[in-house]
Formats: structure tokens, sequence, C-alpha cells
């Protein structure tokens, strides 16, 4: 995170807001709740309270504007810059003024939502700066969030705690979820929840993020999976491209997502029975689907299942166990790759390469191998 | 994406979003006598912030990060 400075802050804890006027895009109560909820998340971890004034001159004045709008920068229409604020002091200080060339929606991502970029821009009117973390609300670039499941990043929690202080009133009933953190790539304890390849990409999926690594780019690119996907689940339990359906699948649990490129198929999530895995199965581990024989494997604890990707069915004679065919892996699966037509097994931080025919073992490689760190 | 692949618009964009967000400032005299140009010191200082592959050069990545939608707070701390 960072701050405009020790001295762009408010020196009182009671701040005052007005919205002056109002967006075609929302009803007037959308926008009332969508500004409220976006303050509120700064009011949940620090002493700060925000109150509504309907007239004359509020710390955050909160307005909606074209291009020239009366300070010194304009907005550019639809897109690229989306609204901006200003750090906390007399006058223009504190105010946020939002772009309305843009399409705000209340919680549909057919267009921005506004609780989001307000949240954004509330960080500003209140002292922070733009934060490098991916994952934090304070990152200059807009990504789409479940704004029903919102909670403030951790990185953003640390930096509106060192202005304000933590909210000192805690309510023994609400259990808080804790602030999300962002996984560090080249961490080398990290356990990934699923790697697949994505038209000659790779996706390396952790928590709520995945790392994209492509040949032309020496640098893993974070990003958030619903930045990508937004309806996609987070934290899944594995991945695959399958090559023959051009088609990502993500499993979580009982059930499974497919995304053609960035869309979403129709008719999923389905089930994990689906695929003719049995009932008994309630979520598996890994999925790997091999180019050569047109099969997907799915891992589940020390057993894995063959799927005929052409038939849509499960192949007789399985589960077989894992140590049958790959030798020396006996931990617990957590991913699975195939990549240029040697097979990587995940086990915990540890990576086993595999040739997938003999099952002959080549060398056990670290989790961030394919990361370059 | 090799540099040929690069238009003057999309340097000219660049140039427009390293000045509003990184605060690219006119560049006054041969670059050749101060070395590294302005606008190549601000793209590594923007691929540093955005986590991109640092080469001072405008390439694919650094050009999708610059057609993102955003906030319009700069990203080097001058808001005073």
């Amino acid at each position: 995170f960072s701050t405009f400075g020790k001295n762009l802050k408010w020196e009182k804890n009671r701040i005052t807001y007005r919205i002056v006027n109002y967006t075609p895009d929302m009803s007037a109560p959308e926008v009332d709740d969508s500004v409220e909820k976006a303050l509120q998340v700064w009011a949940k971890v620090t002493p700060l309270r925000f109150t509504r004034i309907h007239s004359g001159t509020a710390d955050i004045m909160i307005s909606f504007g074209r291009q020239a709008h009366g300070d010194f920068y304009p907005f550019d229409g639809p897109d690229g810059t989306l609204a901006h604020a200003f750090a906390p002091g007399t006058g223009i200080g504190g105010d946020a003024h939002f772009d309305d060339d843009e399409h705000f929606t209340f919680r549909s991502n057919r267009g921005y939502i506004l609780f989001l970029v307000a949240a954004h821009e509330f960080g500003h009117s209140l002292g922070l700066s733009h934060s490098d973390d991916p994952g934090a609300l304070m990152y200059p670039v807009y990504s789409y969030r479940n704004p029903d499941t919102f909670v403030l990043p951790r990185d953003d929690v640390n930096g509106i705690q060192s202005l304000y202080g933590r909210n000192s009133v805690k309510d023994p009933s609400v259990d808080k979820p804790q602030p999300p953190t962002t996984p560090d790539v080249c961490d080398s304890t990290m356990v990934l929840d699923a790697v697949a390849t994505l038209r000659g990409e790779m996706l390396f999926f952790k928590d709520s993020f995945f790392w994209r690594s492509f040949p032309q780019s020496n640098t893993p690119q974070l990003s958030l999976i619903t930045n990508f996907w937004p309806k996609a689940p987070t934290h899944i339990d594995a991945a695959y491209e399958s090559q023959q359906s051009d088609r990502v699948f993500l499993f979580k649990d009982r059930r499974v997502w497919a995304f053609a490129g960035y869309n979403r198929v129709r008719g999923y999530p389905k089930t994990l029975s689906s695929f003719g895995l049995p009932r008994s199965v309630k979520k598996i581990d890994a999925a790997l689907y091999d180019v050569e024989s047109g099969k997907t494997l799915f891992f589940v604890d020390r057993s894995y299942y063959s799927y005929d990707e052409t038939r849509k069915t499960m192949d007789q004679g399985f589960p077989k166990r894992v140590d049958q065919t790959f030798s020396g892996l006996t931990g617990k699966v957590t991913a699975a790759l195939q990549y240029r037509g040697y097979t990587y097994i995940y086990s915990g931080p540890y990576m086993f390469e595999y040739s997938l025919r003999t099952g002959r073992l080549f060398r056990v490689l670290r989790n961030s191998y394919f990361l370059r760190c | 994406v090799p540099v040929s692949q690069v238009t003057e618009q999309d340097e000219h964009d660049a140039e427009s979003y390293l000045k509003r967000f990184f605060n690219l400032t006119e560049e006054k005299g041969p670059t050749s006598r101060r070395g590294v140009s302005a606008v190549s010191s601000k793209l590594s200082e923007m691929q540093r912030f955005f986590g991109l592959h640092i080469t001072g050069t405008l390439d694919a990545d650094t050009m999708t990060m610059m057609k993102k939608p955003r906030c319009g707070v700069p990203d080097t701390n001058i808001a005073s």
C-alpha cells in the first residue's frame, strides 16, 4: 500500500459526505446504497464514521461528470479513466468524481460496479494512494469482484489503519472474514490449487488469483480469476484444458464450470457425475488432459480415473492407484499439467515430471519451476 | 511484440499515459546527451509498478496494461 503522506489525512474521525448528483445508469437508491456500502468498507476496519448531508459542503463531495467537469483533470469518454478523487483537505480535498461516460451498475458486470469504483476512490479521499498489489482494492486497474462477498483485502486494511488505526469497536457477535492476502509467486512453500494450459498459455491457480505465463513474456502476470471469468469460482480444486473442445474446466467441490476463451459455456456449472465420476466422489484434487490419448485423468485422493473426451464416458478399469502408474508418487496430488509432452504431477510444494506413457519419473522440481522465480 | 509492430499512435498514447499517471515531463535537450530517455525510464517505472517484465520499451504486455480501465489518480505519489 502507499499513502499520500502522513499530513494528508483527516484529523478527525467523523467525516461527512454528500451525493451532489446522480448517474442516469442507476436508480437513486442504488447509487445511495452503493456509496454508503463503499464507505462502510473503510469504516469497518477503522474508527472512521461517515455521515451523509444533503446540502452545503461535505468533506467528501461525490459527483458524476463528463469530459471537463470543473477541475484540471477532464475525463476521457468511455473506458480509460473511470473516476478520480482528491487527497484529504479543504475545498476539493477528499472529493470523488465519477466519469458519467462509463456505464455504472449496481451489481451486474455488464458495466463497472459503482460500489467497487467508489470504494477505491474513497480510499483516495481518506489518504491512500495506489498500491502495486494486484489483489488490493487500491490497485489502480479496475477488476470485477462480487460485491456481495467483497472483503477489504489485507493490503488495504494495513494501509488505512496506518493512517487512522483500528476499529476499536468490536462486535463479538459478528465473526469477521479474514482480509484476503495476495499470494507470493516465489514462495517456495506455496501449494497451488490447480494448473492448466489455455491456448498456449499456462495458468497457475491460487486462492482467488491465477498467474498467467506465456512464452513471449518473462514475467508471469497475476490476475484475479474473476477479472478474467467474472462468474468463476475461486479457491478451486482442479482445472484442465480440453484441447478437443477448446474449453477450460474449473472444478470446485461437486461442481464443474466450463469456459471457451473468456466466455462461460452455457449449461455450466454441471456436477462431477456429469463426467461419469461416481456419486461417492465429492471433489477431485487434480485433472490432467493427455494430448496423445485424448483422455483426461481425474485424481481423487490416492486414485485416479480416466475419462474419454471423445466418447464422453469414463474408461473401464478405473479408478487405479496413483502410485501404480506414477512411480515414487506417494503424496497427495494437488495439481496436474501436461506441457510439451511431459506430464507434471504436483504434490505439495513439489512437481514430479513423468512420461505418462511409461510412468517413468524424470525429475522432481519445485512448484515455481514454470513461474520464473 | 517486436518493436516494429508499435505504431506512432501507440507511442503517442503511451506518452500520454506516462504523463498522466507517472509524471513524465517534457524532455529538454538531446536524449543522447542524457543517456536513457525519460520515456524509457518512466516505462520501466510503470512496468515495475504493474509487475510486468521491465524492458523500458513498449511491448504487448505494457500496451495491454495501458488500455485497461482504471482510476484517474496518478500512480506516482504526487497528489500533494
